[in-house]
């Protein structure tokens, strides 16, 4: 309880420094491997001509990933988490301190991969964005409900290799939204960009927005 | 710690009855989708007229593995965790007592679907086997490291997608070995049985040195 409690005040601080410099966050969530990385380069190579972008990354260890996010064109900070299993909003606290964030910019955090414990930390981001890969399995939503409870957006990645493995997207659109009614869907291929379209737009309209 | 030791001593004791009662004793773990359940329905399918066979599953909620399970041919005993991220030894002492598990038997225990957070709790196993899928990227061993340090055995599971993703399976091995130079591999696809036949009889030589 007292470790929730705190984590909510930093939440909160920082939701209140994101909002103050006009920085859209989103919280990106997933099993390991489902692509929240690829989706994250696919993204920042659509959107930084137009916007500022940054991302902190969670892992374990190494710095692979924002390695990735480094070369894809957006500013990225790792932080390793150990044996931890998710971000808390302290770690964000830090990071937000440590790199560089331009006013009216977007910031995406890319979490631990991990379908159940990063769902109860919030970080003080505007959005959690759950990418579930389609080679995972369309009973997910059910059988990992919390995080699909938690999630605002659900990405179906991976779409491209639908037609070799038995998943039907629409029986697990539903599951999704019997999990949670106010979802909203993305249906998408970060590999070959397929779909992305509703992603960016979905992007640019909350920064827009801010 | 208090929590680490109690699971100790509560594994310490599922183990000695383990033994007492010659059952061969594994415990499955992967990210969430990377074929547990299927990797058990092929399995129970290929042993069950040779030797008795049990599973525990753990999820967070519904009993839908432990159905599949049962409709393969083996006795299923579901655990529901809540919001909880694995499975723990007490839970299994719990378990074993409700369970149907005959002597000179062979016991799977799928775990929750999570590469971290199971990795810290024994549960009594005589061996932790991890499955990686061939579409989660091949650099997860250095990513989420203390599941592959646990890992006695390592199966490249989905060989069958192997076309469709990039994935480099000599280099995903060398580094579960750098992570951990004693452990096992085994490369398969659960779906088409490709492969099936080393893992198949890795289990059959622990169940007659039992
Ligand atoms: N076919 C296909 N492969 C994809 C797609 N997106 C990601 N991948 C592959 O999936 C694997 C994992 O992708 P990542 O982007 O590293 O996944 P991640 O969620 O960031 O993984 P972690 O950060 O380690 O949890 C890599 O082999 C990618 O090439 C996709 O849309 N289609
Ligand atoms: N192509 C292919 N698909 C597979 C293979 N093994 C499992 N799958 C698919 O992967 C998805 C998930 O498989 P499951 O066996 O339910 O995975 P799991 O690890 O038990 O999942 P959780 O218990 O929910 O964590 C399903 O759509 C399976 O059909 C395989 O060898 N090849
Ligand atoms: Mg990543
Ligand atoms: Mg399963």
């Amino acid at each position: 309880e007292d470790v929730m409690s705190s984590n909510e005040v930093y939440a909160q601080q920082n939701r209140e420094y994101f909002n103050k410099q006009k920085i859209f966050t989103v919280n990106l969530l997933s099993s390991p491997g489902s692509g929240k990385t690829t989706l994250l380069e696919k993204t920042i190579r659509l959107l930084k001509n137009s916007v500022s972008v940054a991302v902190i990354e969670g892992d374990q260890q190494t710095e692979l990933d924002a390695d990735r996010i480094r070369s894809a064109g957006a500013n990225a900070l790792q932080i390793n988490t150990g044996a931890g299993c998710h971000l808390d909003a302290h770690q964000i606290s830090h990071a937000i301190k440590e790199i560089e964030l331009d006013s009216n910019s977007l910031l995406m955090i890319e979490n631990v991969g991990n379908l159940v414990c990063p769902s109860m930390f919030n970080l003080g981001e505007h959005f959690k964005v759950v990418i579930l890969s389609v080679t995972e399995g369309d009973d997910k939503p059910l059988k990992y409900p919390h995080m699909f409870h938690a999630a605002d957006i659900v990405v179906f990645n991976k779409t491209d290799l639908l037609p070799y493995v038995d998943f039907d997207i629409e029986k697990s659109q539903s599951y999704a939204k019997q999990i949670n009614p106010k979802v909203i869907t993305f249906e998408l291929s970060a590999k070959t960009g397929e779909g992305m379209t509703d992603w960016i737009d979905w992007l640019k309209l909350n920064l827009t927005n801010k």
